[in-house]
């Protein structure tokens, strides 16, 4: 009985740590103690319904929880991995009851799928795809797109499930013949997909065609750069990076993310917005989400920064809580919440 | 920023990179 009171969630009290406009709604406690290192959320049917359920990942255990009444969460499904620890959650958009976990030691070994049974009583995992994989990310449509291989035989695949999250359809990409960092989807357009590489070029794919349409050089300044939202307005291309290897100035603090504008037509670029800690925060980016006009990141200082992309600016900062540094931020799906981890497992639930 | 440090601009550029790009 014991061990089940403890994969229930406790709600914080009222006094809880409040700074700028977050407010601490919840928080779920990881009873097995080994590391956390990932969370997302996403909708689940559970008894025919369809619940906004949290995802949470430790090294070598994966568990799903459902929401209770009044902020509660209780653990209803955890999937076991032996031999290879988890690196992160892929969400699939437009699957239910499916999520995709990578697995590797520094870099991805095996993305698989989690799953149950028909019934609900048990869960299942399937392995997808494995090798030297180096990017991954979930699309629209119920598509998973993974990038991987040796030096001289790289591959760029889309992988699509059914409805049901059974049987799936394989296609290639074209390859830009060097190492693929990072992909985005560019929002509204659901055959267009960007990618950046190890030579700070972003590149850009026809999903439908498997065509690579371009290869555009975004200049030396940022190594690394990590693409995580992307959108086309009056023919143009918008792109927010985060910058890992960015170096602060006196002038203009530390930028942590960056909005730049392409032309695809042309491949010219330039800077439009530089999101930059406010003055006196010290720190890089360490890992962070955006979710349509937010941006949350966590620092190599252990505070997590979270800016509004259109009013340019720092909005709040959420210092360690407990003495634990944060390791890992998420948006919620739903509405503005924001899931927050620590290394030792805890997760917090803010309402932005 | 400046919208003509990047040169022409196609609204319809995804459809045009397509009929330009290998198949």
């Amino acid at each position: 009985h014991s061990t089940e009171q403890t994969e229930i969630a406790d709600v914080p009290a009222c006094d809880s740590l409040n700074p700028g406009t977050l407010q601490l709604v919840s928080k779920l406690k990881n009873p097995s103690g080994s590391c956390s290192v990932d969370v997302s959320a996403m909708l689940w049917e559970i008894a025919g319904f369809k619940e906004q359920c949290i995802i949470t990942a430790c090294e070598y255990v994966v568990s799903l929880w459902k929401p209770l009444d009044t902020w509660q969460w209780e653990k209803i499904y955890s999937w076991h991995f032996a031999e290879v620890p988890v690196l992160q959650i892929v969400l699939v958009p437009d699957v239910c009851n499916l999520v995709c976990v990578a697995l590797g030691n520094l870099e991805i070994r095996e993305i698989r799928a989690l799953l149950c049974s028909p019934d609900g009583k048990s869960e299942k995992q399937v392995l997808l795809t494995s090798g030297n994989i180096k990017a991954v990310l979930g699309l629209t449509k119920r598509r998973l797109v993974s990038s991987g291989g040796t030096l001289c035989d790289q591959q760029v695949e889309i992988m699509t499930f059914a409805e049901d999250g059974g049987s799936k359809e394989k296609q290639f990409l074209m390859h830009p013949e060097e190492t693929i960092l990072t992909f985005a989807e560019v929002q509204g357009m659901q055959e267009a997909l960007l990618g950046t590489t190890i030579m700070n070029n972003i590149v850009i794919w026809n999903l439908k065609t498997g065509q690579l349409l371009k290869k555009m050089h975004i200049g030396d300044s940022y190594q690394a750069s990590v693409c995580h939202k992307a959108y086309s307005e009056m023919g143009l291309l918008f792109v927010v990076l985060s910058h890992p290897c960015a170096k602060g100035s006196k002038l203009l603090g530390s930028p942590v993310f960056q909005l730049i504008v392409i032309n695809p037509k042309t491949t010219l670029s330039v800077g439009v917005m530089l999101y930059c800690l406010p003055q006196g925060q010290a720190g890089r980016f360490l890992e962070g989400d955006v979710k349509d006009h937010f941006a949350a990141a966590v620092l190599t200082s252990g505070t997590i920064a979270i800016w509004d992309l259109l009013l340019g600016h720092c909005t709040a900062l959420l210092p360690p809580v407990s003495d634990q540094n944060w390791s890992f931020v998420k948006w919620s799906g739903v509405d503005s919440h924001l899931l927050a981890g620590q290394k030792d497992g805890n997760i917090f639930v803010y309402r932005y | 920023c400046n919208k003509a440090d990047l040169g022409p601009i196609s609204l319809n550029w995804f459809e045009e990179l397509s009929s330009e790009a290998p198949p």
